[in-house]
């Protein structure tokens, strides 16, 4: 991710680079299917992170951009459940 | 609300379950009542009960874990995962495992193990995640008065698509 997501997952100005390793781990936990783990990030990498951020971003019923916004990291960082939303 | 994909359910109506490993933040008692209550919550929408067992394998393992625990589901400390369960089946099935980094309360100061066991209780007993913010089963947490509880419709609808309703 380091060299692909400045360009292909721009962060907004308030989201440093702490959010973002913040949503890697929640959209792995929380977003990634068992045995979808390292296929998904190897083969489609930011974008498989942008198609996980909308997925999260759907489902809690906030605005679909597939960046990670105020709103969207405010919700990533609610104490929760941990069993996964996506379906294993 | 939303169903485990293969919508796997219990397959009989009275189902044990035992805590075998407590928290220091809540004396056992403490524990017994929330996990009790919690049940009950389930319990009263659907034609489902519950038996307390002390020894032996239970349908419904209960357990305060820290870090890894040996389930792949390593919990993270404080804040953050709170708690997991699994969906009914043999084995791990139906358990349930609090993480025992956090504060754990019967009131507000802290993480009251009513709300979270019975949001819990739903994925042991088949109900995956639910997208409705009133939902039990949304999942962040919010703070949920134990007495006088009753079920939101979201969750009624989703425990009695897979056990049917209670005959009063």
């Amino acid at each position: 991710y380091s060299a692909a997501a400045p360009a292909l997952f721009a962060l907004p100005r308030t989201t440093g680079w702490k959010d973002f390793y913040l949503a890697q781990e929640y959209l792995d936990k929380y977003y990634t299917p068992k045995g979808e783990h390292h296929l998904g990030e190897m083969t489609s990498g930011s974008n498989s992170m942008t198609r996980k951020v909308q997925q999260m971003q759907a489902f809690f019923g906030l605005r679909v951009t597939g960046k990670l916004d105020y709103s969207t990291m405010g919700v990533m960082k609610r104490p929760r459940c941990g069993v996964p939303d996506v379906a294993n | 609300y939303r169903l485990f994909p293969g919508e796997p359910k219990w397959k009989k109506s009275t189902l044990t379950y035992r805590v075998t490993k407590y928290t220091s933040s809540l004396s056992h008692a403490d524990v017994d009542k929330a996990v009790e209550m919690g049940l009950k919550a389930w319990s009263a929408a659907a034609p489902l009960n519950f038996v307390k067992a002390t020894s032996g394998e239970a349908d419904i393992m209960i357990s305060f874990q820290s870090g890894d625990h040996g389930d792949s589901y390593p919990f993270d400390g404080p804040r953050g995962t709170l708690a997991h369960a699994f969906a009914p089946g043999e084995g791990l099935g139906g358990d349930t495992h609090f993480d025992n980094a956090e504060k754990w309360t019967m009131g507000m100061n802290g993480f009251n193990l009513f709300t979270v066991a019975a949001h819990e209780f739903g994925h042991a007993l088949g109900l995956a995640h639910s997208a409705d913010p009133s939902a039990l089963m949304y999942p962040t947490y919010r703070y949920q008065h134990p007495f006088g509880f009753h079920l939101p419709k979201d969750d009624v609808k989703g425990i009695q698509a897979l056990y049917g309703s209670r005959q009063s």
